[in-house]
């Protein structure tokens, strides 16, 4: 139950966009959070083989199952994390980057998150200033267990605060700022310790980009369904 | 050639280009950088110009002692300071019906590359990946030169003599890294992290490809019924129609030699 395979004709050169049925999964181990539980992950493989030549191409990456859901407490002020349904104490630690000059390795990405999950933190905020992390970032992240807030490239002190005022709009280019934001979430979006997108370092971003990612970012109406079958 | 991603991380070298006197056409046809011999040396792939340099010891480490104070800022020496070439050589020979694209994971700030001879341009940005078909570009003997020249960000800013947050803030005009004029207790970046600063890979695929699947998960009575989602962008690449069989397998097997207690 946990293998499908579709026959379908993709017309010469064209790009089609496809939706396998889902796959059902009965008590899946869960992806839990550093201290919380196992990080268990799986396998997904999709292969593309074609009449008269063969393996076409293939694709694989570590999935985890999980439900993160956040929001802000009238009380507090403060966000409260829940993932799988229970309430999760965030314990987090700031991050700009692994490297001041961007010589990034698995190695050194993988000992970076160790430290921070054997320092019994669960979450990374990557801070508005720094880099939208890398694959192998959130690889480890995956395998350890720590959370990560990414938050796109806009900070105050260079978009709309300082003396004199700078740059009040953010970048000069909008639809080049979100275009990377769109190739950034198709890039990071399936790994499980992915948790919360956020538009800059204390701030909100020019309203134009704020609400394309927003909309971007929306959750599909069928995810929010609770009839579902 | 076997379907599927290869990592082009050996055996890149650079050089500023305003030392290099052959164009990007010459370099990657009659004119190729034998050997690290200056002004090549051996470049940091993925990473920055500034780590190339400080690889090859043209530079002080920036992060060690007053090293920083040594490295000339691109506001004061201009983008072209920062502005290099990188060179590599790979084989590949493609067999009937495959072809392969040229992935870029993130290029600061934007880049012209040329693949035996034929140029291509890279568009600006830090956080977006590039993904250039180069299947008719390759050369039929197998043997493959490529030159990235790759520019700084267009608006890199001065820093201020008494420094402070963010520089001239000029830096936040562009889609790219904004510490790097200094911020907090950051010194500033002296290139500003221009360069190659992710993964470069070839993938090569038959006519079909298979682009970003998004996986994606629902949950239902307390987390035993779970069904997971799957999209994704097939492109056919081929001039006649594909008839394909898409599979999707998942399993619960680890990964290579890594797990979780």
């Amino acid at each position: 139950e946990h293998l499908y395979s579709q026959i379908l004709q993709v017309p010469a050169r064209s790009l089609v966009q496809y939706t396998f049925p889902e796959l059902f999964f009965y008590k899946p181990n869960l992806w839990w959070p550093n201290g919380m539980g196992n990080q268990s992950l799986y396998d997904v493989e999709i292969n593309v083989t074609v009449q008269d030549h063969g393996e076409s191409d293939k694709w694989s990456q570590p999935y985890g199952f999980r439900k993160i859901e956040n929001k802000i407490d009238a009380a507090t002020g403060g966000r409260l994390f829940k993932v799988n349904g229970e309430r999760v104490f965030i314990r987090g630690g700031n991050w700009i980057l692994s490297d001041g000059l961007l010589r990034f390795s698995k190695k050194r990405y993988k000992a970076d998150i160790k430290f921070h999950a054997d320092m019994n933190f669960n979450m990374i905020r990557i801070w508005a200033g720094g880099i939208a992390e890398r694959p192998d970032f959130y690889h480890y992240c995956d395998i350890y267990g720590l959370l990560v807030w990414q938050e796109f490239w806009i900070t105050g002190d260079v978009d709309g605060r300082g003396d004199p005022i700078s740059n009040p709009d953010g970048p000069l280019d909008h639809d080049l700022f979100l275009l990377c934001a769109r190739d950034t979430v198709k890039m990071l979006r399936n790994h499980p310790s992915l948790a919360l997108w956020v538009g800059g370092n204390e701030q909100v971003p020019p309203p134009d980009i704020n609400l394309a990612l927003e909309q971007f970012l929306q959750l599909h109406p069928h995810y929010l369904s609770s009839n579902y079958s | 050639a076997e379907i599927g991603k290869r990592v082009l991380g050996d055996g890149w070298l650079a050089a500023r280009s305003t030392e290099v006197s052959a164009t990007g056409v010459e370099l990657t046809t009659t004119d190729p950088p034998a050997t690290s011999q200056p002004p090549w040396m051996e470049a940091v792939v993925p990473g920055t110009v500034l780590a190339t340099l400080v690889k090859n010891n043209v530079v002080p480490d920036p992060f060690y002692g007053l090293g920083n104070e040594a490295i000339i800022d691109i506001g004061d020496s201009g983008r072209e300071y920062y502005t290099f070439w990188f060179f590599t050589r790979f084989k590949l020979k493609l067999s009937t019906n495959q072809y392969v694209d040229l992935n870029f994971r993130g290029i600061n700030y934007s880049a012209e590359l040329y693949l035996n001879g034929h140029k291509k341009v890279l568009p600006k940005g830090m956080f977006r990946r590039h993904c250039i078909d180069v299947t008719d570009i390759l050369n039929p003997s197998g043997e493959n030169l490529l030159a990235v020249l790759v520019f700084p960000p267009d608006h890199p800013g001065k820093i201020p003599p008494e420094g402070g947050q963010g520089g001239d803030h000029e830096i936040g005009k562009d889609v790219a890294t904004q510490y790097v004029e200094g911020w907090d207790w950051v010194a500033p970046i002296r290139d500003r992290n221009t360069g190659i600063w992710d993964e470069v890979s070839l993938s090569v695929t038959g006519p079909v490809k298979v682009v970003d699947p998004h996986l994606a998960s629902t949950f239902y009575d307390n987390y035993k019924r779970v069904y997971l989602h799957t999209t994704l962008d097939l492109v056919n690449k081929g001039d006649k129609a594909a008839e394909c069989n898409l599979t999707i397998q998942v399993a619960t097997e680890v990964e290579g030699d890594v797990y979780t207690i």
